[in-house]
């Protein structure tokens, strides 16, 4: 039950780093290649977010301000693909901005859900 | 379970006068069924009060109660928050030109006006006063200060030596407070503008036995500043109410909420209290 | 033995925070009791380190990092104390700040070596 | 194994220019025994990179290499460390007044003005230059701001019409790019002070298809760069040597360990690379 948590856990820690990444690629290149794997890395985070609502009770503080974020995380990453694609400078950097500083929140709230279970 | 979920962050996780105000967000957020968060950075910090305040609002929460330390990072965080969804009520130190939607704690300048005519009745306006604060930053710190100096500004025997930062930190407060006594042996009087400064300037008042020759007048009710009061080494400090604050903050957050139109100031009582009062 | 190594990175844990807290209580209330609590927390630390010398393969480079932070750890309170009962102000309060630096980096880096395990 | 542990500190983690210094550092550190740790702020951050440079110095290693952002925040850190028995190198930017044992990397003021020559040359010393920098606080940013407007100060026909920052960010000077093209259409240069603000103003000036009415030159050699270069969108370009930077940091902090004197500031090649250079 604990290590299966600790895997879910670290798998949307990977996912959203993955998030950033293929963001980032696809605003420096614009190739559609870069796109796919962001929608795919998107897709996975939506799947490990159901995954976490089953396996995890929701009554911790921690826990529910973590799937919010991931909430955040998702809706930010789709507004910057969306300015991005209609050449809105202004509006996709910040978005991508947003991007950056939720998922460094997410890898932080991460590492506390981690360690409360342990304690 | 819960019908809300605010967050509450404090200048310092674990600074007795935040417990006061903490403790007063709790009791309305018990009697109102709101989870409630306090959370804020260990040591005070304005990045880590700043990404606190971030990770709540991507955390979607119902609504955040923060001070508003300085104008110039404070405000464009608390509007871009407020204009994502998400109510902001600044507590103890306001930032009156953001978009927060109310702000509910002292008057920071009358509190510190007050102090300095309390200090120019006590020493019959003759004395040497260092100024030791919070910090020279921060908002309601600075109100504090300016405050202090126009109440003593006319008093031809009244001069400030010396001003120093401890960044709220007791140990700090008495570092300074010896680096002061030790530079400046003419100073006969202290101001202390946060809660922990009187008592660390007490501290070393007390160690260097210069109770008798020394005028303290420091911020806040906590238990230790009372002591000192008790034994004469504090004459005087500022009251000021944080748990009306925690608990006043909680309720205008509901009220906002459920769309009720609150006051956008609402100052809490601020007084000066003397060992004569203590009885 | 990997649960064995969590329990041991989180005693470290409190035990660093055990040390600033009842460092806090001396300085502020100069009281022999906390003297005591401190020199307990003190002691403990020390054999958690060498518990952590014992069971753990010293490549890792966070792990390097980490124990030497405890060494750096033990020396500045022990100077925060010294300091404190020659009643120097301005000594003991600098090193009491480095205690307090040090031992958010030690937590930082204990989150950081049980995600390590981890992934 | 490893008869040292250094660590170097880098302005952002995964920038690409930063990238090359690593390679040199762990270069030399392969070939000398030293277990180098590249760490540091994933987002360019003055407080995470104090912090990284504080817990470096907790963790007792032999030497640290970093930049020296600004004088006010890196002097002291700097000092206590090298007070305390750790070594400190500056690399890429300096905090000269401090007491660093030695800084390798570019001359930035000089970087700037050969920048400033190679436009007035280039333009036959006609044109409405815009500049993006990657701070205006930091050190290196500051001087090569400051070496171009020396170096064009003279000429009446070159007018800087405006000063945007990135943050070292490509996105973020693409935006500025942007800002500036439609605020002030009299714009017909750009100068890039920081390794990816080139890359951001091409990307832009490509997409609004100006690349024949702007000049641009920007700095560093990254293979997005040169390829801007090829296709005549970005005319010149500053070389820095970052290899030799991280290379021959690791090799003097040896030497220091070791006793040795070591100069106290090795300044690496810079020059103008243009188009035809590239063949
Ligand atoms: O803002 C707080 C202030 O009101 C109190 O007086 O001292 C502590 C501060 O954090
Ligand atoms: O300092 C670096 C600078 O030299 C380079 O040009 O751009 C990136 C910066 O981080």
């Amino acid at each position: 039950k604990g290590f299966e948590r600790f895997l879910l856990l670290n798998d949307i820690y990977q996912t959203s780093n993955l998030i950033t990444q293929t963001l980032h690629a696809y605003i420096l290149d614009k190739e559609d290649r870069y796109l796919d794997d962001y929608l795919k890395a998107n897709i996975r985070l939506i799947k490990d977010q159901s995954d976490l609502n089953k396996t995890m009770n929701t009554n911790d503080i921690t826990l529910i301000n973590y799937k919010n974020m991931i909430d955040s995380l998702l809706h930010e990453s789709d507004e910057t693909v969306d300015y991005f694609q209609k050449d809105d400078i202004n509006q996709y950097s910040n978005h991508y901005n947003e991007v950056l500083k939720i998922a460094d929140f997410l890898q932080e709230s991460t590492l506390a859900l981690l360690n409360n279970k342990l304690t | 379970k819960y019908k809300y979920h605010f967050v509450l962050v404090p200048e310092e996780l674990d600074n007795e006068y935040w417990r006061l105000v903490e403790k007063g967000a709790m009791a309305a957020a018990k009697k109102y069924g709101v989870m409630l968060e306090y959370t804020g950075p260990k040591q005070a910090n304005i990045d880590e009060h700043l990404r606190t305040i971030e990770m709540a609002a991507a955390s979607k929460v119902d609504g955040i109660m923060t001070q508003g330390l300085s104008d110039d990072q404070f405000t464009p965080l608390i509007n871009k928050v407020v204009s994502m969804g998400t109510p902001v009520i600044t507590v103890d130190t306001d930032v009156s030109n953001s978009e927060r939607l109310s702000y509910i704690g002292t008057d920071n300048y009358l509190a510190g006006y007050l102090a300095g005519k309390a200090l120019i009745e006590d020493t019959d306006g003759k004395a040497n006063v260092a100024i030791i604060t919070g910090s020279f930053y921060k908002n309601h710190q600075k109100l504090r200060v300016q405050g202090f100096k126009d109440a003593v500004k006319m008093e031809k025997n009244i001069h400030i030596i010396d001003i120093e930062e401890s960044e709220i930190s007791r140990v700090r407060a008495a570092e300074k407070a010896y680096q002061i006594i030790t530079k400046y042996p003419q100073v006969n009087a202290f101001f202390g503008t946060s809660a922990l400064d009187g008592i660390g300037i007490a501290q070393v008042v007390e160690t260097y036995k210069k109770q008798n020759q020394m005028y303290i007048i420091g911020f806040d009710t906590l238990p230790e500043t009372l002591d000192y009061m008790k034994k004469g080494v504090i004459q005087a400090t500022v009251v000021q109410e944080p748990y009306q604050m925690g608990y006043g903050a909680v309720k205008m957050m509901i009220d906002i909420i459920n769309g009720k139109k609150v006051p956008s100031i609402v100052h809490t009582d601020t007084r000066i209290m003397r060992v004569k009062d203590l009885i």
